[in-house]
């Protein structure tokens, strides 16, 4: 099963 | 002091229902240049960005930036209230702890005020760079909402297959499995009907139906859904608000463990 990644790994806080 | 006017009342309805299922709090920061709101849902699995620009209102004034946290279910409790053709007015003082919604009958013989308490909220903002995808479609939102609505059916994610040609949607499960292929439309003479996809390198990606589920609540907003996708990076799925401004959904995608 694919698993759900979480937005954080692409965007860096701010 | 802050205060903005919509004629209709139905955009701003139409904005929170399509928010409220992924949100339960959210901070617009209002400023010269229209109201702004970036929040993630508590799973940080998708992300709102709401752009509504003070051109686009009938009556806008912000004479000094203000960050404005809100409960959305509180909200979209109030704008029930309006009536379908009410002018609605959202009204708030510098450093106000409450905002007000104001609706007014067309007629201007009705007319209610709602204050809603305003609350402290840490903030998590996220910085998204301006990104060109491989692959960005268009098509009917009501086509997308019934793809993610029967696809949903078979499975808790959709795969979404972006080629020139045009984009297969597909899900499969314990019952079985089903795709759904949306070719390029010929002709653009029916804007609304259309199917339009930009290809530079063909994309597949798949993504939670309960995260999409949520997103196709902004269909009654536009008539045309943009879908931005490159391989391994959130999906941005995108509708316009009338002349207003639009809702982004960024939803990160799944991979295979």
């Amino acid at each position: 099963t694919p698993i759900q990644n979480d937005l954080k790994e692409f965007y860096a806080l701010v | 002091m802050f205060e903005a006017r919509l004629t209709q009342s139905a955009i701003l309805k139409k904005v929170l229902d399509a928010v409220k299922d992924l949100l339960s709090e959210a901070t617009f920061e209002c400023s010269d240049s229209g109201i702004q709101v970036q929040a993630m849902d508590n799973a940080h699995v998708s992300l709102v960005s709401l752009n509504l620009r003070s051109d686009g209102f009938d009556k806008y004034r912000c004479d000094r930036n203000l960050s404005m946290g809100m409960s959305i279910s509180c909200m979209s409790k109030i704008l029930r209230c309006a009536g379908a053709e009410d002018t609605v007015t959202l009204r708030a003082w510098d450093s106000p702890e409450s905002i007000v919604f104001i609706f007014e009958s067309p007629n201007k013989d009705k007319l209610a005020e709602y204050e809603m308490k305003l609350i402290n909220m840490d903030q998590e903002h996220l910085g998204i760079p301006e990104t060109s995808y491989s692959c960005v479609v268009k098509m009917p939102s009501a086509e997308f909402t019934r793809i993610c609505r029967d696809l949903s059916q078979f499975g808790e994610s959709i795969t979404f297959a972006c080629t020139k040609e045009g984009i297969k949607f597909s899900a499969s499960g314990d019952y079985g499995s089903a795709n759904i292929k949306l070719a390029q439309t010929a002709d653009a003479d029916n804007e609304e009907e259309a199917i339009i996809v930009n290809m530079q390198e063909p994309v597949k990606l798949t993504f939670s139906c309960r995260y999409l589920n949520c997103f196709v609540k902004a269909g009654p907003l536009c008539n045309q859904v943009q879908l931005s996708m490159s391989d391994d990076v959130p999906l941005v799925c995108e509708y316009k608000i009338g002349d207003i401004g639009h809702i982004r959904y960024y939803l990160a995608p799944k991979i295979d463990d």
